[in-house]
């Protein structure tokens, strides 16, 4: 149930373009499967990396080199995912390092590594061959020495020395419960290796990464995407669904995680970091305390979320759901959302101001109220726009200026320069002192093609 | 829905999370265009990988393969003006309509629904015992002026806003029914005349409950569909 694909770090939407002088070294094979392409690619001793096109048609294209600013330079392809040996590109072991396989030519004390394929300085049995990666100068381990990585050096007084390259298990510590772990270790706490994310073999998943683009669910490397006490993964055991990873803690919690973002008035985004001291849920019930397993028992220890602020009974967000929730006090209701804390107000400050509904405005204000700027009237992109000069001549839609060509009763507005905001209202204000003004009960309002509902309740409906 | 009784609302659409969960309620106010409360999301420029609208069913968390249930992932949300408190979300393709699917009116711009006329919330949210849980509530609730409301609310209930009834038995909309519809009968047609947003208290006896008026809100929400 292993996946070849395991072994390659994949870059989405990338392709590695190799130099003009270097082009004929790439084997191209038309029209195999993604699977098949990563089993292609480990038989044959000198790829290192394949680009997996789809379209115009698939075709699989097998490199000797990953990345290295040399033989080959990356560049931005959506047709194209680039899957490079994991071997080739990490800058860290796992184990022993026998399969590293980095450029690192430089041993922990500073010196510079000897040519594998010299007998001087330091003479040694190693030869270099096609399959034990003794290559150049660079570090590697072919004896398996507990100690990783090493080389003789080029001094004549150290023969030879380890390269110091960091397990991946400690190259990236992790803070919290490790949500934003973005390292490289790929096998749980019990070397099991991890299950790809994006695949649905052998457990079948919810967390797949187009769904959660904020959890960079990459390849099968640890990650966290809910709230775990640590980063895990599915494991590709099919008798063991998914276990932690063993990933080394930080000392230290970067102090600007802790000035910076908390709020305690209101929420923003989803309230992740929010720590003010609303304790009972929208309909007024007390919430229970995070410390407490009564009426309800959960996982969210505070000591466990030590970063997360569970003090008390207040209101907080430890697992990454729509807003600030708690466990409630009473037993029927296990979990309810805070939605009534305020969200912040993102708005941006408004620079000037409209009277009655901005018809008139004629100023240079040029920001929608997010402060994005606006889009030229007189342009169609990022927007095609359906009100612009030609329609609206007498509106003087002059440059990005905001503008209320149509009447809008909401204000001056403009497109934007967000491809996903097609338009918006602008970071201007009603003049004080002027009013919505509602208009009373129309007499006959009709209605047509809307609002129907067939009230008799059918039979098949009472399950 | 905190008073209500199991019932049927083909309008109402329940919004679901990445999880699958229902986390709110939408209305359809055309097929591929529902409309909802800020309040419920995170933000107004990010995408919506994995969020969908669940709709034809009267089920919380119908089997697999129920008949006529739809479940349609949301591409874009358009936030309201800055007071509105409402979203627009677009449908990644048109809903089918149908006996268990329709699209809700919209009132004329600016429209103040007279007092006294009959309308309904619905939901699928917390009943706080007074209901069951796996279907979709609805509540009958007739709507009061604005200056009756503000008699209780002292004077904070604003033009955009509107209020219905406090019945002594506590009826109102509750966690997880918020963005969903105040619908009012109008002749033979449902008009969308309120959105439901989070309140102090759910179904607290003797509190009016405050809706979003949608009519201040409408050319706002035909702008967005045009555009």
């Amino acid at each position: 149930t292993r996946s070849l694909l395991n072994d390659f770090q994949r870059s989405e939407g990338r392709e590695l373009a190799p130099t003009v002088w270097n082009s004929a070294r790439v084997l191209t094979l038309p029209g195999l499967t993604l699977e098949d392409c990563a089993k292609s690619c480990s038989k044959t001793l000198d790829c290192r990396a394949f680009n997996y096109e789809t379209r115009p048609s698939i075709t699989c294209k097998q490199l000797p080199w990953v990345e290295d600013g040399s033989n080959a330079e990356v560049k931005r392809n959506v047709n194209c995912d680039l899957y490079e040996k994991k071997v080739y590109v990490r800058k860290c072991i796992v184990g022993k390092g026998e399969d590293y396989r980095g450029k690192v030519s430089t041993t922990k004390s500073g010196h510079t590594c000897q040519q594998w394929w010299s007998k001087f300085p330091h003479d040694h049995r190693w030869i270099p061959s096609s399959t034990n990666g003794l290559e150049l100068n660079y570090c590697r381990n072919p004896d398996g020495d507990p100690i990783g990585p090493w080389c003789y050096t080029t001094d004549q007084e150290r023969r030879y020395e380890s390269c110091n390259i960091p397990h991946c298990k400690d190259e990236v510590c992790i803070t919290c419960n490790g949500e934003d772990y973005r390292g490289q270790v790929d096998h749980t706490e019990n070397g099991m290796e991890c299950q790809r994310w994006d695949q649905q073999f052998p457990h079948q998943h919810i967390y797949q990464p187009e769904k959660y683009p904020d959890k960079s669910l990459d390849d099968n490397y640890c990650r966290n995407p809910d709230a775990s006490p640590v980063p895990w993964c599915y494991t590709i055991d099919p008798l063991v669904e998914r276990e932690s990873c063993e990933i080394s803690k930080c000392s230290v919690v970067p102090k600007r995680r802790v000035r910076f973002s908390f709020t305690t008035n209101c929420f923003r985004g989803r309230g992740e970091d929010y720590r003010g001291k609303v304790n009972e849920t929208t309909s007024s019930i007390p919430c229970q305390r995070w410390d407490a397993q009564q009426p309800h028992e959960h996982p969210f220890y505070p000591n466990t979320y030590e970063c997360k602020g569970l003090e008390e009974n207040y209101c907080r967000n430890p697992d990454g759901s729509e807003a600030p929730w708690c466990f409630t006090s009473v037993p029927q209701m296990r979990t309810a959302l805070c939605l009534q804390i305020k969200r912040c107000a993102d708005d941006i400050e408004a620079e000037d101001c409209y009277h009655e509904n901005g018809k008139n405005y004629r100023g240079v204000v040029r920001k929608t109220r997010k402060g994005i700027f606006c889009q030229k009237w007189s342009v169609n992109t990022p927007h095609k726009t359906k009100i612009n000069p030609e329609t609206h001549p007498q509106a003087n839609l002059t440059e990005n200026y905001c503008r209320n060509p149509d009447g809008d009763q909401h204000g001056p507005w403009c497109y934007t320069t967000d491809p996903k905001t097609e338009f918006d209202y602008c970071a201007i204000k009603q003049c004080a002192g002027e009013k919505v003004s509602l208009i009373e009960p129309a007499e006959k309002v009709e209605f047509s093609e809307c609002g129907k509902r067939d009230d008799r309740t059918p039979r098949s409906w009472s399950r | 829905i905190v008073g209500g009784v199991p019932g049927n609302s083909p309008w109402t659409v329940s919004l679901r999370d990445r999880k699958g969960n229902h986390f709110c309620g939408g209305s359809l106010v055309n097929s591929k265009w529902v409309i909802s409360t800020k309040q419920c999301f995170s933000s107004c420029y990010v995408d919506l990988p994995g969020y969908s609208a669940m709709m034809g069913t009267l089920f919380k968390d119908p089997k697999e393969g129920e008949p006529d249930r739809q479940t349609i992932p949301l591409t874009k949300i358009v936030c309201g003006p800055s007071e509105s408190q409402l979203v627009m979300l677009q449908l990644e393709y048109p809903a089918q309509f149908n006996e268990r699917v329709s699209q809700i009116c919209l009132p004329p711009e600016r429209y103040i629904v007279p007092e006294g006329t009959d309308c309904e919330i619905a939901g699928w949210g917390e009943t706080k015992g007074t209901g069951d849980e796996t279907v979709l509530n609805v509540a009958q609730i007739p709507v009061i002026s604005n200056k009756e409301c503000n008699k209780y609310f002292r004077g904070r209930v604003r033009e955009n806003e509107m209020c219905t009834n406090p019945f002594q038995g506590g009826v109102g909309a509750c966690e997880r029914d918020y963005g969903g519809p105040l619908a009012c009968q109008n002749s033979d047609c449902w008009v969308l005349e309120g959105v439901i947003i989070p309140m102090r208290r759910c179904g607290h006896p003797g509190q009016p409950n405050i809706f979003i008026r949608v009519s201040v809100y409408v050319d706002w929400i035909k702008k967005v569909m045009e555009m």
